[in-house]
């Protein structure tokens, strides 16, 4: 089963169409194994970026080297999933 | 135990073999409205599953309801649950569904991609697409929601089988999508196609392959303004509506624009709940709250389907 220990899901807000554009080359670099949960569309509107602990620190370089704007939506992908787990276990007892 | 719905916890996620244990569980609660239909197979084999809604007549008009499509969006099949379950119960009831099912029947597919639903649970809980393998790549699997032949290969869908928007190889390469393109051609009278994905709080509908407006725009808007106004009345959940390509971004091979081009004019994709802080990793907490908060908005549409034949 695959774990996603440390994996973050930042939330993104592009300013303009270049930082669109910029994400999106984020997307298919694809040695970062990126996941856009929400696919950035247009100025002011979110994405949602599922980031590997392993590409975290170049992706969070990259956003901030390009002054796009996130915050950490989920702090540890892996958490609310155990935390998913342990309550469907619950409810099924 | 016995099994039966009213043991059945509504408010948890549930693997596939629970839900389809539940489904015929629902089936022996409803003999005379609750029928399981079979409408293929899976890549992996599974089978496809609708639970059809009916009171009696020969092909009458119908609604097309489907949830996780994108397996991953487990919040999607438990509202289908929770939601073929209210259908069921509140017939003879609730005199919006009971008119609406005097006259027109349901289809209502709950796991629509069976073989990425048992991934999420077996192996990888952030697997989207199908699991049919790709000639000539590692990567697995084809975007359902881009497969469909309606703008298909356009710029809105990738050619990249390591994409998670990948269209495959061509329209309708997965069972999992032909089975429902050739169950609506073969029944040849569904009025209404109700696709429901998670997340961002959105009510879409035709066109994503191309930004012409759909013929009857206005009507759409009109109904899912009123749709989305009568869902946030009760938490309020706020949601946007539109057409994909002006609410999100140009999507090709989409479910409803398909249904759209061959007839079926109510065509919607509902984008349920996200509050802002777990995307499709919802709590199960929140399946009910999420649920509730979608039935008036459902019933808006299906009713003004019955009130609006074509």
């Amino acid at each position: 089963e695959q774990l996603f220990v440390g994996d973050q899901v930042l939330r993104i807000m592009a300013s303009d169409e270049e930082q669109i554009t910029l994400l999106r080359v984020l997307g298919e670099q694809e040695e970062l194994q990126v996941d856009f949960w929400r696919h950035p569309t247009r100025p002011g509107h979110p994405a949602d970026l599922r980031v590997p602990f392993h590409s975290l620190q170049a992706v969070k370089i990259f956003l901030e080297s390009n002054s796009i704007s996130y915050s950490i939506m989920i702090e540890d992908v892996q958490e609310l999933l155990d935390e998913e787990k342990k309550t469907m276990m619950k409810s099924r007892r | 135990i016995e099994r039966s719905t009213s043991t059945f916890d509504f408010g948890s996620y549930h693997t596939i073999d629970e839900i389809y244990d539940w489904m015929d569980t629902l089936v022996d609660d409803h003999p005379g409205l609750v029928s399981k239909i079979q409408i293929g197979q899976s890549y992996e084999n599974r089978p496809l599953y609708v639970l059809k809604f009916s009171t009696g007549g020969s092909n009458r008009p119908a609604i097309w309801l489907d949830t996780g499509i994108h397996s991953r969006e487990w919040i999607t099949q438990a509202t289908g649950i929770w939601t073929a379950n209210k259908i069921a119960k509140e017939y003879g009831q609730d005199p919006s569904i009971t008119a609406i099912l005097d006259s027109m029947d349901i289809f209502f597919e709950i796991v629509t991609n069976p073989d990425g639903f048992a991934f999420t649970h077996s192996s990888n809980r952030m697997w989207r697409k199908t699991r049919s393998i790709n000639a000539g790549s590692n990567c697995v699997g084809v975007d359902p929601n881009r497969n469909w032949d309606a703008g298909f290969g356009g710029s809105g869908s990738s050619s990249n089988p390591c994409s998670e928007t990948y269209h495959g190889p061509y329209a309708h390469s997965e069972r999992e999508v032909k089975a429902i393109v050739d169950f609506i051609r073969g029944h040849g009278n569904v009025k209404s196609v109700i696709s429901i994905h998670s997340y961002s709080q959105m009510l879409l509908f035709p066109y994503g392959y191309k930004t012409a407006p759909a013929p009857n725009h206005q009507e759409l808007n009109e109904l899912a303004k009123k749709a989305v106004s009568d869902l946030a009345a009760v938490y309020g959940t706020k949601y946007t509506y539109g057409s994909i390509v002006d609410t999100i971004y140009k999507a090709d091979g989409t479910t409803i624009d398909w249904a759209y081009d061959n007839g079926v004019k109510y065509s919607f994709t509902f984008e349920l709940r996200d509050t802002g802080r777990y995307g499709f990793l919802l709590p199960s907490t929140q399946i009910i709250p999420t649920a509730t908060e979608t039935w008036p908005a459902l019933l808006d549409i299906m009713v003004y389907v019955l009130e609006h034949p074509y």
